[in-house]
């Protein structure tokens, strides 16, 4: 699954999602990505998220829209991913899943799910203070 | 400098940043630089979980999955259990720019696809063949039925309801950090 954020110079926002799911799926299921606030959020007022992993689990929490609101409501944007990392882990603690979140400033952060063979996940971002993409990575909480 | 512009995505997938970015610098909006940006790696099939060829259903099949969010507006068009229609967030799109639905899932949202004048064709490659074969040479392991008969750890379907359902555990079968995810 890729989620993409993108902020306009001009403080416009858009969010999305592409995934072909996962595999062997029961024929018609539908995971998170296309779930508004679910695989992806944005708006102008507050900024955007977007959410990769366990589809099935992700989509009962609406990670992205719960990230959005913590950044409407101050935190910042790597507190806000952390905070709905946490929310999940209370109900289901082994769950794969990682988020990142924008605000409209153009601060950035992600998280992720502490797992035995998952401990870091790996975004892309670009800004105008670089000359090329650059990935970096979180460690996983 | 104000860091905007800005462009964020899961995973290393650079050619997605890249063109998405290189969008917003000919005058797109956030909206073409997300749609351009994914639809790279729906071409692309990046780490085999975007796009067709990959994550064959039950059936061997691969479906689809995006949406498509406009911070401005609110406005959302988003896909479910698209079939046999390659670029996506391109339907997810045309459904935010030409209904006023949300979300078009299945056999009925590749027919609107098609309206749109995108191209039926199969999603499956040797790869995802292989995968698929692969799979029922392994008892259809793992699946994701629970509460059947016969045992879906062990054997593959079809699956029946038992005449008693015994609750069993969490609502969530472990099915193992790395392997279902979307």
């Amino acid at each position: 699954t890729i989620g993409m954020i993108a902020i306009h110079k001009t403080g416009h926002t858009a969010a999305g999602t592409s995934t072909n799911g996962i595999k062997f799926k029961i024929h018609g299921r539908i995971g998170d990505s296309p779930i508004p606030g679910a695989g992806a959020y944005a708006d102008d007022t507050a900024g955007a998220a977007a959410a990769t992993g366990d589809g099935d689990i992700l989509m009962r929490f609406l990670p992205s829209y719960q990230a959005v609101e913590y950044m409407r409501g101050g935190e910042s944007p790597t507190t806000a991913c952390q905070k709905v990392i946490s929310r999940i882990q209370k109900y289901f603690p082994k769950f794969f899943g990682a988020v990142i979140c924008a605000n409209v400033t153009g601060s950035y952060g992600a998280a992720c799910n502490k797992l035995p063979e998952f401990t870091q996940f790996r975004f892309m971002v670009y800004n105008s203070l670089m000359e090329q993409p650059v990935e970096e990575k979180v460690d996983c909480i | 400098a104000r860091p905007l512009p800005l462009v964020l995505n899961t995973w290393p997938f650079r050619n997605a940043t890249e063109t998405a970015w290189k969008m917003l610098m000919c005058g797109g909006s956030a909206l073409d630089a997300v749609e351009t940006g994914c639809a790279v790696c729906e071409r692309e099939q990046c780490d085999g979980t975007v796009g067709f060829g990959g994550s064959p259903d039950e059936f061997g099949e691969t479906t689809l999955d995006a949406m498509i969010m406009d911070g401005t507006t609110m406005n959302v068009g988003a896909v479910g259990d698209l079939r046999r229609i390659k670029n996506a967030i391109g339907v997810a799109r045309k459904v935010l720019e030409h209904t006023t639905h949300t979300l078009l899932a299945g056999e009925s949202a590749t027919k609107f696809a098609e309206s749109m004048g995108f191209v039926n064709e199969d999603l499956s490659t040797d790869t995802s063949r292989a995968l698929h074969a692969d799979w029922l040479a392994r008892n259809c392991q793992p699946n994701y039925w629970r509460n059947v008969i016969p045992d879906a750890s062990k054997y593959c379907g079809p699956y029946k309801p038992p005449s008693i359902l015994k609750q069993d555990g969490s609502a969530y079968g472990e099915t193992g950090a790395h392997y279902g995810h979307d």
